[in-house]
């Protein structure tokens, strides 16, 4: 189960007889080239190598394993306790309904994801409505009522209004209203560093009280991601992250990122264009795809 | 190369870790740090602003820049292929704005039959730029649309037709094999077709970008060029170098926005300061 770089400074610590500073140096350049060839942020990185290194440096002299394979097990082990918990669920709320509201930059999946979750809700016994918040992209309110339609789930649009806040506030009415236990918000796509774009987001949060806020992002960005997590979760403080189009193969790296910089958990997994495609997030999978 | 001053290890070091945090990549990177100990060595250049010149010189020489393939067979036929989400639809709009600002009657075929509401994006894209738009029903035969687009563009003698394709993952080898039979539509239909094919990368992503440009490339027989978008994020497209040490395509544009003036024609030096600043 050990491939590419991993099983590589298992080779070359064969016939050491135990870990030195020497050569868990040599082993960590080898782990930071894989991180780097996965897409981890070069400073996450780092970071990720300085606390491997004092584990390694304190771990002794283990009997039952070679040098080689006490350092893939320290790397591994920290990559696992790094990505977070398993199938982390979305906070239901006491009293319904559950808000729960999608951001990203623009093309992550949020339309999609929407339409995902709302699958998932309904296979869960909820009754889900969505808000096409988007008035902005050519479409995309059209977008988010075919999906509702394909899943027979209400999409609250108003025709002309072109305020997003209004439309939130709207389904969140309607669903006290239409007996509706699930608001899903389905927002433009944005960059973290348009102020005003991610002030609309703030307003947004601020009248309508998501319970659950989830940053969607792409599963092949490189060393953005931290910039973007980061801006994020200081503009709203997200519950979690969707990592999107991890049915293609990227190495992810973009999630030992977020993790890092937010300490937020990852949710979801999108694995596909169809609403079926979402899973729950596994960490060691996510970890031993990272480590390649 | 022990003639080095301690000076310019410290420099070299910095320049790399500016180039990986630019998604420039670990081989690529390694690769042009080694380049450029060379043209210093070469030239005895030793003081840091003429190294990061020679710097500025390498990195543009990798990106080249390369015409776009000259043809005077109407109407052009530039066909846009690319993963999920990379800004396909809206690069596409773009494109028939320019030109049809330049005077060139412009159809866009509507070959992304698959994604909700996908036509209705790209038609208000045609409205903007004001030009023609063929389309078939949600559900069709991506080819069909093809075929009835460029049968539209020799009868009403366009200048230039703009295939807009689905968004899909290289790996899904039916999907690739979708784009093949659309790229051959065109090919039976005017020999010479596609003049253009443009892969839009996102420009936040990272190293699959170069898997992308391969797997793209080897299944239509090469890639005229890459339209990098969402530049006025904070990614700096980096990929880009790794993709021309490989597989020597050019970048033909960079995307700088949602509005249909922001298609920038791709400037090596200019893509190259923006890198360091
Ligand atoms: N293969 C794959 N494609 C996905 C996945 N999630 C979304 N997509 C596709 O990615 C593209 C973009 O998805 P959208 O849902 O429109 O993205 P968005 O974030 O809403 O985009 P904007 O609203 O423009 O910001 C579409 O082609 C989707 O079908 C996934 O998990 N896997
Ligand atoms: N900021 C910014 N956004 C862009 C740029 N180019 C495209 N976008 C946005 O990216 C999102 C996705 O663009 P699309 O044109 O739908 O992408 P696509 O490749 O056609 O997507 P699919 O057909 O679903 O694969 C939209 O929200 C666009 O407005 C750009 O250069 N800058
Ligand atoms: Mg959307
Ligand atoms: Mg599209």
């Amino acid at each position: 189960e050990l491939t590419g770089r991993m099983e590589g400074i298992v080779r070359n610590l064969r016939g050491q007889g135990k870990l030195t500073e020497k050569n868990i140096d040599e082993s960590l350049r080898q782990v930071r080239r894989a991180l780097l060839e996965a897409d981890v942020n070069f400073k996450v990185a780092r970071t990720f190598i300085d606390t491997v290194k004092v584990k390694a440096l304190g771990q002794g002299v283990l009997r039952n394993l070679s040098p080689g394979q006490q350092m893939v097990g320290i790397v591994h082990q920290e990559l696992i306790s790094l990505m977070g918990e398993e199938a982390v669920e979305v906070a239901i709320a006491e009293s319904p309904p559950t808000i729960v509201m999608l951001a990203g930059l623009q093309g992550s999946g949020k339309t999609t994801a929407t339409g995902k979750l709302a699958h998932h809700f309904l296979g869960a016994g909820h009754r889900p409505i969505l808000a096409a918040a988007d008035v902005y992209r050519p479409a995309a309110v059209k977008q988010l009522q075919v999906l509702g339609e394909q899943l027979e789930v209400p999409v609250v649009a108003l025709g002309d209004s072109r305020s997003p806040l209004a439309i939130c506030k709207v389904a969140v009415d309607r669903a006290g209203r239409e007996d509706r236990d699930v608001v899903i918000l389905d927002t433009a796509g944005r960059l973290h560093v348009d102020e005003e774009m991610m002030e609309e987001l703030r307003g947004i949060r601020g009248a309508v009280h998501p319970h659950e806020i989830l940053l969607v992002v792409d599963g092949m960005t490189g060393q953005d991601a931290v910039n973007v997590a980061e801006a994020f979760d200081q503009d709203l403080d997200i519950d979690g992250c969707i990592l999107t189009k991890m049915d293609g193969d990227a190495r992810g790296g973009a999630a030992l990122s977020i993790r890092q910089i937010t300490r937020k958990p990852i949710k979801f997994v999108g694995v596909g264009e169809k609403l079926d495609a979402l899973e729950v997030f596994h960490p060691e999978r996510m970890a031993s795809r990272i480590l390649g | 190369v022990g003639r080095y001053d301690r000076i310019d290890e410290d420099l070299l070091e910095e320049i790399e870790s500016i180039l990986l945090q630019t998604d420039v990549g670990v081989e690529t990177t390694l690769r042009i740090i080694d380049g450029l100990r060379d043209r210093a060595v070469d030239r005895r250049t030793r003081n840091p602003d003429d190294l990061m010149d020679l710097l500025r010189e390498e990195m543009a020489d990798i990106l080249g820049d390369a015409p776009a393939p000259a043809s005077d067979q109407r109407p052009r036929v530039i066909m846009i292929v690319g993963v999920n989400g990379s800004g396909k639809t809206t690069t596409a709009g773009k494109m028939a704005a320019r030109y049809a600002g330049e005077g060139k009657k412009v159809l866009i075929a509507a070959a992304d039959t698959f994604r909700a509401a996908a036509i209705d994006q790209l038609e208000v894209w045609a409205r903007r730029a004001e030009a023609d738009f063929i389309r078939h029903q949600h559900g069709s035969d991506p080819s069909a649309v093809v075929y009835d687009a460029m049968q539209a563009a020799t009868a009403r003698d366009a200048d230039v037709v703009i295939i807009d394709t689905a968004g899909r993952l290289h790996t899904r080898d039916n999907l690739m094999e979708e784009l093949k039979k659309i790229k051959r539509t065109t090919g039976k239909q005017m020999d010479g077709a596609p003049h253009e094919v443009l892969l839009v990368l996102d420009g936040t992503t990272g190293q699959n970008a170069l898997s992308q440009a391969r797997v793209f490339s080897e299944a239509l027989g090469g890639l005229t060029g890459i339209a990098l978008t969402k530049l006025d994020g904070t990614a700096r497209g980096g990929i880009v170098f790794a993709i021309g040490v490989h597989l020597g395509i050019p970048v033909r544009f960079i995307g700088v926005g949602e509005g249909i003036e922001d298609l920038q024609e791709f400037d090596a030096p200019a893509f190259v300061d923006a890198l360091f600043n």
